[in-house]
C-alpha cells in the first residue's frame, strides 16, 4: 500500500540514536 | 544500524540538491547532488548531517526532489508544472524559516496531500538578502483539483493564518517574466 506517514510520526524518529 | 526490514520505506525515493551561487561558473555547474533518501530513517541521517537552512550564506538553494526529477523547469516533468510560493519576510529566518522548510520536507516524504501527491515534484528553498522563499512544485499547473487540494493542506501544514495568502505560478509564467511579475494562477 501507499506510505503515508503523518507529521508526529515521522517527528518522532528525529533523534532516536540509529540515526544518530 | 537497524536491519532493512526494521526501516520505514518513503513512497519515494528523494534526492536533496544544494546550489551554491558561484557566478564563474554556469548555472548548471553550480548545481550539487547531496544525497538520495528512501526511508525514515535515511531521511533524519540526512537532515541531521546538513546545515539548518537559516545557516546558509545567501544566495544558496537546498532542493529536495523526487528521484529522477531535476529541480529545474527545463526538466519534462517540471515543464507544465508550477510552484505553490511562500515569500518570507527578512526576519522570518531567523524565526521561522527553519520551522517552515522542516514542515515542508515532512510534508513531501510523509505524503501529505493524498492521492494528489503524486502531482508533487519537490520544494525549492532559496537563502537570499532580499527575503527567503520556499516552494512546493508540482507537476500539472492545469490541474486545478490537484493543485488546489496541495495549497490547501501545506497551508495548514505550515500553520499560516488565514489571512496570509500564498500563490501558485505556473513556471512557464515565471520564465518569462521576473518572479515579482509572474501573475498568481491561483491563491489559497
Amino acid at each position: 500500500g501507499k506510505k503515508q506517514y503523518d507529521r508526529e510520526f515521522l517527528l518522532d524518529f528525529q533523534f532516536m540514536p540509529a540515526c544518530i | 544500524a537497524p536491519p532493512a526490514e526494521q526501516l520505514h520505506p518513503l513512497q519515494n525515493r528523494w534526492a536533496l540538491w544544494f546550489f551554491k551561487n558561484d557566478r564563474s561558473r554556469a548555472w548548471h555547474d553550480n548545481l550539487q547532488l547531496v544525497t538520495k533518501v528512501d526511508t525514515v530513517e535515511d531521511f533524519w541521517a540526512m537532515y541531521s548531517h546538513i546545515q539548518l537552512a537559516s545557516k546558509l550564506s545567501s544566495g544558496c538553494d537546498y532542493a529536495l526532489f523526487k528521484d529522477g526529477i531535476e529541480p529545474m523547469w527545463e526538466d519534462s516533468r517540471n515543464k507544465r508544472g508550477g510552484r505553490w510560493l511562500m515569500s518570507l519576510a527578512k526576519q522570518q529566518r531567523h524565526s521561522e524559516l527553519d520551522r517552515l522548510w522542516l514542515e515542508t520536507l515532512l510534508c513531501l516524504i510523509g505524503e501529505s496531500f493524498e492521492e494528489h501527491s503524486r502531482e508533487v515534484c519537490g520544494a525549492v528553498l532559496n537563502i537570499r538578502t532580499k527575503g527567503d522563499k520556499i516552494a512546493v512544485w508540482t507537476r500539472e499547473a492545469e490541474n486545478q483539483t490537484g493543485v488546489l487540494h496541495i495549497g490547501r493542506v501545506y497551508k495548514e501544514r505550515l500553520g499560516l493564518s488565514a489571512k496570509t495568502i500564498i500563490g501558485y505560478q505556473a513556471h512557464a509564467d515565471t520564465a518569462t517574466k521576473s518572479n515579482s511579475l509572474a501573475k498568481n494562477k491561483f491563491v489559497v
